[in-house]
């Protein structure tokens, strides 16, 4: 899983 | 959520309270570098532009919300309450040279081109460099308050622990986030220097001075 855009992080 | 991540999050909110209580505690901005903390405001309110509209949750939420402040508060402090104790001269770091690169680097190598993705993008290459400033003030000024030492080594730990962080997420759930590693990794190898000095002077009870 690429999870670009998702930004879950901070 | 794993351990790394939480143990850096708990460290960049360390660091930013730690720089508030020495601010407030003295009275006095002095060996702060104000260009750093606006970048670091900067770096927050660039990349939180989703606060409203994409909720991950209430624990993402609230940090937002208070890393937001933090650095809102921080740079009101220098720039307004606390002013005259503001170390001007010394926080001569050029931003221009940070800036263009950046925001150029962000328009040429990001995930999709629309306004809030290059702006995320901008803030991930600004935080790696936004330390600069102070770093720069330090060694101009060849000396730094053990408080102020003890808050750069928390903002540096905070970065490492996410590189932890993004292998163990890379390992468990198969996530990765190019842009944000290769910045994070260039973030914390610029504190590697001073994690030495930390190491070998500060906590043995010594002023962090410069030869």
């Amino acid at each position: 899983k690429n999870a670009i855009s998702t930004h879950d992080e901070l | 959520m794993n351990v790394f991540r939480i143990l850096g999050d708990l460290s960049h909110l360390l660091a930013m309270f730690l720089l508030l209580v020495k601010i407030w505690r003295s009275k006095s901005c002095a060996g702060i570098s104000g260009k750093s903390q606006i970048l670091f405001a900067l770096v927050f309110t660039t990349r939180y532009l989703d606060l409203f509209s994409n909720f991950i949750s209430i624990y993402n939420t609230v940090m937002k919300v208070v890393f937001l402040l933090c650095a809102y508060v921080t740079v009101y402090m220098i720039y307004w309450k606390f002013r005259k104790t503001f170390d001007i001269e010394n926080d001569t770091f050029r931003l221009e040279f940070l800036l263009v690169p950046v925001i150029g680097l962000s328009f040429l190598v990001n995930y999709s081109y629309t306004p809030t993705e290059v702006l995320w993008t901008f803030s991930i290459y600004l935080e790696s460099v936004a330390i600069l400033p102070q770093l720069f003030m330090i060694s101009k000024t060849g000396e730094a308050e053990t408080i102020t030492t003890h808050y750069l080594f928390f903002l540096g730990l905070y970065r490492a622990l996410y590189l932890a962080n993004w292998i163990w997420r890379y390992q468990t759930e198969n996530f990765y986030d190019q842009i944000s590693v290769v910045s994070g990794v260039v973030q914390t190898i610029f504190y590697c220097d001073f994690f030495y000095l930390y190491v070998t002077k500060v906590l043995k009870g010594k002023k962090l001075s410069l030869p």
